[in-house]
């Protein structure tokens, strides 16, 4: 919230948009700004009144550069809007950078999704420090609902509940990487760096920042889901393959391939698995395993086909796993695989478990 | 040694950053006081984002920096 929890007084605002970009039809962002101030009635008793003339509580204009409130725009990019915490005058008033290229997808900024965050200013929420929620200060390009818990928390905080609630699913705030019960959904290298998928994001890990650093799976790469299930790297070819569901992506550094997403059968799974836990490649020996449930497959990557006499047993190949894995990295000799909150070091070598640590040891936890 | 341009621009961007949305003070002050000043909003800054706080302006610092964002500060005074 800001100083002193400024909120409007009175739950029934009124707005105005005074102007419109060029760089989409009136209708279009007349439908984004009412489809913004729906996220927050959605979850509060607010109602909005749309004026078109004279003075509303919220007015909502686009401008560049210095538009009026020595609050200057800087061009493209950068500072995409603002927007004025509740209060007379100014107060509520939402300027949107109009040298920016406004759109209703995901090509340039989307009008919807920055009129969701700066609405949220304009009724008394300022910056949040979770990633993944609405008034995290970071554009970044979302679908589905766009509040997450600590978005509600916020507002609701100010206003209170809709007393007609509608069943909202907000999303779950960003997974703290010290939870000592936290599970991941998939590990991969990626040219020298670890790469851990949890939820809607990932963490980044580099030899040279002890902090991981956390971000939104779609920020990165808006085509992949919103969950990943396993992935892994060939460093030979330079590829790191990201698998959700029957599908698969692959990327060279942090660009996606061309020509994906593939089904996974291509690599000669049968139809009958739908989902990959883990993959791990094994520099040594070539091969890609492929964990699914209790069993997993050896693909060999030269060929590009699967190795006879699969799938086998994991806890007949791997004495010590007699679970299911979330996900696996292979360093050195050791594959450690990950499942729930706790990781096992396998040795190849000795064919045993010879250490267990809690998963999240990894993020420095 | 007098600085590298490239240092300077990302000194400058950031100096701007840090007024805009960390109350970092306008105008010159003394050498000693400005560094002290600079440290401790680049710390804010980066305990903001969850970024290692160093208080360095290091590569994930002025990365983040660069992206596009709201224009409304983080913390600090509202303008």
């Amino acid at each position: 919230h800001f100083p002193r929890h400024l909120k409007w007084q009175n739950n029934n605002v009124t707005f105005r948009i005074l102007n419109y970009t060029p760089d989409l039809k009136k209708s279009d962002v007349d439908r984004a700004i009412r489809s913004a101030l729906n996220v927050w009635s959605d979850v509060t008793p607010l109602t909005f009144k749309k004026l078109h003339k004279g003075n509303a509580d919220i007015m909502i204009s686009f401008g560049s550069k210095e538009h009026g409130d020595y609050n200057p725009f800087d061009g493209p990019n950068g500072l995409l809007a603002h927007a004025y915490p509740p209060g007379q005058g100014i107060g509520g008033d939402t300027h949107f950078d109009e040298d920016e290229h406004w759109t209703k997808d995901s090509s340039a900024y989307n009008l919807f999704v920055v009129a969701a965050h700066e609405l949220g200013h304009a009724l008394g929420m300022s910056h949040s420090t979770d990633v993944g929620a609405l008034m995290y200060p970071i554009y970044s390009y979302t679908t589905g609902y766009p509040l997450s818990e600590d978005d509600i928390e916020g507002i609701q905080a100010l206003y209170g509940p809709n007393p007609n609630s509608k069943k909202v699913k907000p999303r779950p705030d960003a997974p703290n990487k010290c939870d000592p019960t936290l599970s991941f959904d998939a590990a991969t290298e990626l040219r020298g760096e670890t790469i851990i998928f949890k939820d809607r994001f990932y963490w980044r890990l580099h030899p040279q920042m002890p902090e991981p650093e956390q971000t939104l799976i779609k920020s990165t790469w808006p085509s992949i889901p919103n969950r990943v299930d396993a992935a892994y790297e060939n460093p030979e070819k330079d590829r790191v393959i990201i698998f959700s569901g029957i599908r698969m992506w692959a990327l060279n550094g942090y660009d996606l391939v061309d020509g994906y997403p593939k089904y996974i059968h291509k690599l000669g799974l049968p139809k009958t698995i739908r989902k990959i836990d883990a993959a791990v490649y094994i520099r040594d020996t070539g091969k890609t395993l492929l964990f699914t449930d209790e069993d997993y497959w050896s693909y060999d990557e030269a060929t590009g086909t699967m190795d006879k006499g699969y799938p086998r047993s994991i806890e007949d190949d791997f004495p010590g796993m007699d679970d299911e894995v979330d996900a696996a990295v292979y360093h050195y000799g050791y594959l450690y695989f990950f499942h729930e909150h706790m990781q096992y070091e396998y040795s190849y070598n000795s064919r045993k478990v010879i250490r267990i640590m809690r998963t999240n040891s990894i993020l420095n936890c | 040694l007098p600085v590298p341009s490239g240092d300077k621009d990302n000194r400058l961007l950031a100096e701007k950053y840090l007024r805009r949305f960390y109350g970092f003070p306008a105008g010159l002050q003394g050498k000693q006081q400005a560094s002290g000043v600079f440290e401790t909003k680049i710390k804010e800054m980066q305990k903001f984002f969850k970024l290692e706080v160093t208080g360095n302006l290091d590569d994930n610092t002025l990365e983040l920096m660069k992206l596009a964002r709201c224009g409304v500060p983080d913390i600090g005074e509202y303008n």
